[in-house]
């Protein structure tokens, strides 16, 4: 899989992540 | 207790959610497959013992590297890793949680996007060792800091090398959930 796919899917985790867990 | 733990194991799931689906949209509409990551789990057999050879050898080292960063951390507090506490208190639901938390989700979750998407991005743009280094790094820096650092960089390594020698995720899986078991068995008694 091309690295920018793999990094998009990574952050698209980590920043939600983060996200979720400083708003719930 | 229990309530946070379903907030965290939520969080975790919600987050795995939304970064699978954008590896699968994504990788599904450029035509590559997205199982490419690491998912591939046969022979199931040799994978798990690959996980639990990686976990014996992390034993000394990551031991090692425990006494080296306690002595260099000495005067700086690193804060506990929050679900010690709640395992110490010892009711019953709370540590059935813990355990699906640390030793199920954490595991799956955090192997298919540190050892999984995050790792074969740099390990298609450098070369092994710096893709090694560098996904550790990243690891270890969203744990307690400054004390857990050396030895979860040194573990999360090995889980890198597991990745790198097998060809899937499943030996770190393994790997991970038995490091993160025993933790929080010795933090019960």
């Amino acid at each position: 899989i091309s690295p920018t796919i793999l990094l998009r899917a990574f952050l698209s985790y980590f920043v939600s992540f983060i996200i979720l867990s400083v708003v719930i | 207790g229990v309530q946070d733990l379903i907030i965290e194991l939520a969080v975790m799931v919600l987050s795995a959610a939304i970064g699978l689906s954008t590896l699968w949209s994504m990788a599904g509409s450029n035509g590559q497959d997205p199982k490419a990551i690491g998912y591939k789990f046969k022979p199931a057999g040799e994978n798990v013992l690959w996980g639990l050879g990686g976990f014996i050898a992390s034993l000394p080292l990551v031991a090692a590297m425990s006494l080296l960063s306690n002595w260099a951390f000495r005067r700086i507090h690193t804060p506990e890793q929050p679900i010690i506490p709640m395992v110490s208190s010892g009711n019953a639901a709370v540590v059935a949680l813990a355990f699906i938390v640390a030793c199920v989700a954490a595991p799956i979750i955090e192997e298919t996007f540190f050892r999984g998407t995050l790792y074969n991005a740099f390990r298609g743009k450098t070369g092994t060792w710096p893709s090694v280094l560098a996904t550790s790094a990243l690891f270890a820096a969203v744990h307690p800091l400054p004390g857990n650092f050396l030895p979860i960089f040194t573990l999360a390594c090995i889980l890198a090398i597991l990745r790198e020698r097998t060809g899937s995720l499943l030996p770190g899986m393994v790997c991970h959930s038995v490091f993160n078991t025993s933790s929080l068995i010795i933090a019960l008694l």
